[in-house]
């Protein structure tokens, strides 16, 4: 493992913390999108079945049960949440897990020639977790344009998302130069979720960075 | 893994 895809790793790790911190001691769900909670714990689920037939890494395992279990956590906590009203939290989503679905059926990384059924089942599920996780901030960043008052915790936390993407594009591209991996699927679905934070980080600069004392 | 190769990323 690269230097890159591990600092991308801990900020993804960072970003659980953060918005566990943020639920747990503001006692406060406000700002958080569920929506984006839930595409998030269906991205983990949908991508991580492999945890069923292959072995890896104990990194790998550990990390994969934990991402599964702080998001379903996350998502409990946001939907029983009695003091968040979630108007703002307006986004469509079937417009992003359709649209996902549909793609991860035509472009995927199955054999049928090779693999059998249920196999090929997870790679379209593979593809469809990729996709989704591209788009998945998008109700959460509807909802931090929408609030005037979002609190600095949750703005830290996209910026931690934020830069767990920007260090798996690192990843893969020291990845692609010195081992010659490179899953097209993922790097291109990776540059368009990256893109989408760029958005986020104009926000971030406007709202958190130029607050701060001098 | 089906793939080519495994996938050992997250």
């Amino acid at each position: 493992m690269n230097i890159f895809r591990f600092v991308g790793d801990m900020s993804h790790l960072a970003s659980f913390f953060l918005l566990l911190a943020k639920l747990i001691y503001t006692k406060s769900s406000t700002g958080v999108s569920l929506k984006t909670q839930a595409l998030y714990l269906t991205v983990f689920v949908c991508r991580y079945l492999d945890l069923l037939v292959a072995f890896v890494s104990w990194y790998n395992e550990l990390m994969k049960i934990f991402f599964i279990a702080a998001s379903a956590y996350i998502v409990y906590v946001v939907a029983t949440s009695t003091r968040n009203s979630n108007a703002s939290d307006t986004y469509r989503v079937e417009f992003l897990v359709i649209p996902a679905l549909v793609l991860a059926c035509f472009v995927n990384e199955t054999h049928w020639s090779k693999g059998g059924w249920s196999l090929n089942v997870m790679e379209i599920l593979w593809a469809f977790s990729i996709y989704l996780e591209a788009v998945a901030v998008l109700p959460q960043l509807k909802m931090l344009h929408q609030l005037e008052d979002t609190t600095n915790i949750t703005m830290h936390y996209m910026a931690s998302l934020g830069i767990y993407r920007a260090f798996y594009l690192l990843n893969w591209v020291y990845r692609l130069y010195y081992e010659g991996y490179w899953h097209p699927i993922a790097v291109v679905a990776g540059i368009v979720q990256t893109l989408l934070y760029a958005d986020f980080f104009i926000l971030y600069y406007q709202s958190v960075l130029l607050r701060l004392p001098s | 893994a089906v793939a080519e190769e495994a996938k050992d990323e997250l």
